[in-house]
């Protein structure tokens, strides 16, 4: 579903007209003033239990977002030729890039806050489709801007992510947590960012784990000059660099290393009835070879 | 013969390329040739994002008794060969079939809307052999 927000930066989300016919039950947790929060509203967009699978798709499994597809395009441009065939790259140690959009999210809401503007998302990945084979090379939450960047933006912002479930490894810390401090330095006219979490998530992908549960928090230092624009409001894609060690996958350091080591077989000499033929077409006579 | 009718004499050959092409490059040789699949042709573009045409070629032709040297095939190909012609003709010829290959890059769509770039091996063929 879209959201919108209104003036004042507090987010609404609206349920579309199949949803609002049959909405989904919400979870409404009002946190206690004891706590020190005060207000804060936790929407959490269940899956209907019932077999509506169409209903549950179109909930549960987000369809391709035109964004994502848009960046997904401009990686293939990137990585392959016009006829499909990969680009030679020697830095090219990944055979896919999977982009997961979230298939849940928990918005967190604070308001009355002093100081920069505070955003907290827990989002849930699904990972069924990442196979024991693939291994992970890189992984990057990639947020993207709904328009290009119409000023240079240089801020300042924390960034805490945070695993939700319990890691049976680990019995004394049952979350992992990881904080990332880093100077955002958005130029005119880009549409995406790109955090790396490849430490992080490494552990986790390398388990096998099929879902990933994390809170990402946002703070950045806000002044006069820095426009309302908020990254910590849009909802990051989970990128995945893997390297697919399956026979069907193309290897590419493979490649390479062999073309290196014996370039002779890969110089393809060309036959005497190829070069003649090609000879006649051009009206030469066959060449003489030398004893 | 003497009323000046000529018989079983090959058709004389004056241009030196229709020379070479009879003698030394016959026709319908082992070779590649091209054909352009289109992916909504299989109704594969509903998850085959991109690319949406591509061509993976294909191996067809004869394959002559000299096989060694242009084709790079085994000696066993031309044992095959020698035994098919001198001994047993229902042992097969050798055939023409790819020998290399080139992967393609292919973006796709996952049952889960997951959107995933993949490089998959041997999918182009790029040399013809015979064996």
């Amino acid at each position: 579903t879209s959201r919108s927000r209104d003036e004042r930066g507090s987010w609404q989300l609206p349920l579309s007209e199949v949803e609002a016919s049959q909405s989904p039950p919400t979870l409404l947790a009002h946190q206690d003033a004891e706590n020190g929060y005060g207000l804060q509203l936790s929407l959490f967009k269940e899956l209907p239990s019932h077999s509506h699978q169409k209903l549950r798709d179109r909930i549960s499994r987000p369809q391709p977002d035109s964004t994502a597809l848009r960046y997904m395009k401009r990686l293939y441009r990137m990585f392959a030729t016009k006829g499909g065939i990969p680009k030679p790259s020697k830095s090219h140690l990944y055979n896919t890039v999977r982009l997961v959009t979230p298939h849940a999210e928990c918005e967190h809401l604070s308001k009355n806050q002093e100081r920069g503007d505070l955003h907290s998302v827990d989002l849930l990945f699904n990972l069924d489709y990442v196979t024991t084979l693939e291994h992970l090379f890189k992984s990057v939450l990639l947020y993207s801007f709904d328009r290009p960047v119409s000023k240079s933006l240089a801020i300042t912002c924390t960034c805490n992510l945070l695993i939700r479930e319990h890691v049976a490894s680990s019995q004394v810390c049952p979350n992992i947590s990881h904080a990332v401090t880093f100077n955002l330095h958005v130029e005119l006219g880009r549409k995406w960012v790109e955090i790396d979490v490849t430490t992080f998530l490494q552990p986790l992908i390398a388990s096998g784990k099929k879902s990933i549960h994390i809170a990402v928090n946002f703070t950045c230092l806000k002044n006069d000059e820095t426009p309302s624009y908020n990254m910590a409001r849009l909802s990051p894609s989970l990128l995945l660099f893997l390297n697919d060690t399956s026979q069907q996958a193309h290897h590419q350091w493979n490649f390479l290393k062999h073309k290196r080591m014996k370039p002779a077989l890969f110089k393809q000499k060309k036959s005497l009835n190829e070069e003649a033929r090609k000879n006649l077409k051009q009206g030469k006579r066959a060449p003489r070879h030398r004893r | 013969e003497a009323g000046g009718k000529v018989e079983n004499t090959p058709s004389p050959i004056y241009d030196l390329s229709q020379y070479y092409r009879q003698y030394l490059f016959p026709q319908n040789e082992c070779e590649l040739h091209n054909f352009w699949l289109r992916f909504s042709q299989l109704k594969w573009n509903r998850w085959i994002i991109a690319p949406r045409k591509y061509n993976p070629r294909y191996c067809k032709g004869e394959c002559p008794r000299v096989v060694r040297h242009r084709y790079g095939s085994p000696v066993h190909t031309v044992v095959q060969n020698i035994i098919y012609e001198k001994l047993d003709s229902s042992v097969p010829r050798p055939s023409c079939i790819p020998a290399e290959y080139r992967p393609l890059s292919v973006l796709k769509m996952e049952p889960d809307r997951s959107i995933v770039y993949k490089e998959y091996d041997n999918m182009i063929a790029t040399k013809c052999t015979c064996r």
